[in-house]
């Protein structure tokens, strides 16, 4: 629940029948101090109270509730509209096949995800194929492969040799002729910082026009959130996100930064190692989550 | 917050968003500036300069001001098991420790104690070869603690410098996975004498607050000696670094800054202070 101090707040301000702006002050030190222990990024944080201080002064009781605890419900639920709505479909394309794109830093979870996401989508009645485009990890093919055997759905590989632009194309032509109505890219991992490898990601987008470009991001990602997702963002337009290794105890404030910086929606949370660990991202539980 | 003339209230709040920015955590950030503006209060600092010497001292001193060397084993193999949760780079530090260790003309052994995760065998063992250190796996699936029984009876019967145990990801919560992960520090104490000598996590700079649970339940389970910070060739701080030492006195051994075998190096703690401010 609610922390220990944002409590004793509340408990202290149980009797009053209106907040002053002193009290609001009071509250809202609590709520920055939980969101930043939730590692919302510090400017989104600070953007965030500024927009419930006026929202919250002058409250008055309502219904059962006390003043404070209206202020903390209006929290919860501006917390909520932020995080969007439910959207947890990938988008298919009208003339098949719908071609997505997973991206993000090294080890957040892309590879995983894009198996999870196959196995979904071969279950809603789909035909996937997933395309082996990280040539430079060690064994990342194979991982690839060996998750494909797993749920009996193609990997197209042209080996460790080729360019991921070059195996990107190949995988389109191949899914074309064998009748394969989703592509998934499984993109290597990369700093937003190099220049290089996110020049490589244009390209690999300019050459088949992803329907779908996801970002996978790991919940555990502190403040650093905001520069990664802004920079994927504005050099390739990201459609969505994964929130990864949700399934751990990381409050996940990094869900709101990146949502707050890049206005996508977070589609899919993952929850686990396993390929059936994958749920469509709820917004109100990420928001009860990150309050803490 | 270089070039300040004064120090004032707007200095201090633009060094507690560079410390939280930085992911050193809200509460140890309130108390280093507390501790600053002790100090300021006292006229034992008079200049914006002066404060950011302050500064720099006072997170030196909660780093740890001396990068320590790997513990060795008196005689015989020096093991060191590598853990932390899932993706921080667990496999690319034991490839990149093993050429390290290679390269002062030790003799290295790598052990593949993840049998779960899909390619972890096949990917370290393309390390190994990178670092010229020997390899001991067994199949997809098998007991990760039979792995390392194999290892440590090879590993003493070769008479190898270094044992490097490779360990599946797994997030500090999921408590079986814990118990797997005690199980084998047992095998392989049982099996070397005073093995292991180092339990390194490897720890993502970009990780926030949730570090210091991964950093302390990790020590209650196997008990830490040293953590590894990868990724700091990003933009992240790695400031989680800081709480931790703090917090569980556990001290960070080495960085790593890339992808590339030779993009591993020991901690050096003014270098990492000095860049949470570049
Ligand atoms: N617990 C948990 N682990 C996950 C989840 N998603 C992925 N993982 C694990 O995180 C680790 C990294 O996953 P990968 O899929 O290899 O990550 P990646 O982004 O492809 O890594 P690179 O290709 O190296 O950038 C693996 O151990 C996965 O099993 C999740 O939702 N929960
Ligand atoms: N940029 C950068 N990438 C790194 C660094 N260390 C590891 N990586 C990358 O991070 C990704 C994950 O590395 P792994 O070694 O597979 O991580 P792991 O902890 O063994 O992952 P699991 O076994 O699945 O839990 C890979 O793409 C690595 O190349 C580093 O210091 N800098
Ligand atoms: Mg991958
Ligand atoms: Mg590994």
């Amino acid at each position: 629940g609610l922390s220990e101090k944002l409590q004793e707040v509340l408990r202290k301000l149980r009797s009053k029948g209106k907040l002053t702006e002193k009290d609001v002050d009071e509250i809202l030190r609590e709520v920055r101090v939980a969101l930043l222990e939730a590692d919302v990024n510090f400017r989104v944080v600070r953007e965030f109270i500024q927009s419930i201080r006026e929202k919250a002064v002058g409250q008055e009781v309502l219904g059962s509730l006390t003043p404070g605890q209206q202020v903390i419900k209006i929290v919860h639920s501006e917390l909520t509209r932020l995080m969007g709505g439910v959207q947890s479909k990938i988008a298919i394309a009208s003339r098949p096949p719908t071609i997505v794109m997973l991206v993000g830093l090294q080890g957040a979870g892309k590879t995983t995800a894009c198996a999870k996401l196959a196995g979904s989508l071969k279950k809603q009645g789909h035909s996937p194929l997933m395309v082996a485009a990280d040539v430079y990890r060690p064994a990342a093919i194979r991982q690839l492969e060996v998750l494909g055997e797993t749920l009996d759905i193609p990997v197209f590989s042209m080996g460790a040799d080729q360019n991921p632009v070059d195996i990107a194309k190949g995988a389109v032509s191949s899914a074309m002729s064998k009748g394969r109505d989703v592509v998934l890219i499984d993109t290597a991992g990369r700093l937003h910082i190099d220049e290089e490898l996110m020049a490589e990601l244009e390209a690999i987008k300019a050459a088949v026009s992803p329907h779908e470009i996801l970002l996978v991001a790991d919940a555990m990602t502190g403040q650093d959130a905001v520069n990664v997702a802004k920079a994927f963002n504005e050099r390739l337009g990201i459609t969505g996100v994964v929130l990864t290794k949700l399934d751990g105890d990381a409050r996940g404030g990094a869900a709101l930064s990146i949502r707050s910086v890049t206005g996508c929606p977070v589609k899919f949370a993952g929850v686990g190692e396993k390929l059936d660990a994958l749920e469509p991202f709820h917004p109100e539980r990420m928001a009860s989550r990150i309050l803490g | 917050v270089r070039g300040r003339a004064k120090i004032d209230d707007d200095l201090l709040d633009d060094i507690e968003e560079l410390l939280i920015e930085s992911d050193l955590g809200v509460s140890v950030a309130t108390e280093v500036i507390e501790n600053l503006k002790k100090k300021v209060a006292e006229g034992r600092v008079t200049s914006p300069d002066a404060v950011m010497g302050l500064l720099k001292e006072e997170l030196l001193a909660l780093v740890g001001e001396e990068g320590e060397s790997i513990r060795a084993a008196a005689g015989g193999t020096t093991v060191i098991m590598v853990v932390g949760v899932n993706g921080t780079g667990k496999t690319t530090t034991v490839g990149k420790l093993a050429a390290l260790l290679r390269a002062s003309g030790n003799r290295v052994m790598v052990a593949a104690a993840d049998t779960f995760r899909a390619a972890a065998i096949e990917q370290l063992e393309v390390w190994a070869r990178r670092a010229g250190a020997e390899f001991i796996s067994q199949q997809q699936g098998s007991d990760p603690a039979a792995v390392v029984y194999d290892a440590a009876a090879a590993a003493r019967s070769r008479k190898v410098d270094y044992l490097l145990i490779d360990t599946a990801g797994r997030l500090h919560t999921k408590s079986n996975l814990m118990e797997e992960l005690k199980k084998i520090r047992r095998v392989v104490g049982r099996e070397l004498e005073g093995a292991p000598h180092e339990v390194l996590l490897v720890v993502d700079a970009t990780t926030g607050q949730n570090g210091v649970a991964q950093a302390s339940r990790f020590k209650d389970a196997v008990d830490v000696t040293g953590l590894v910070l990868t990724k700091l060739d990003g933009t992240a701080k790695g400031g989680i670094a800081i709480s931790i030492r703090k917090e569980l006195g556990i001290p960070v051994r080495f960085i790593g800054v890339g992808e590339a075998v030779e993009d591993l190096r020991e901690f050096n703690p003014r270098l990492f202070i000095d860049a949470l401010f570049s």
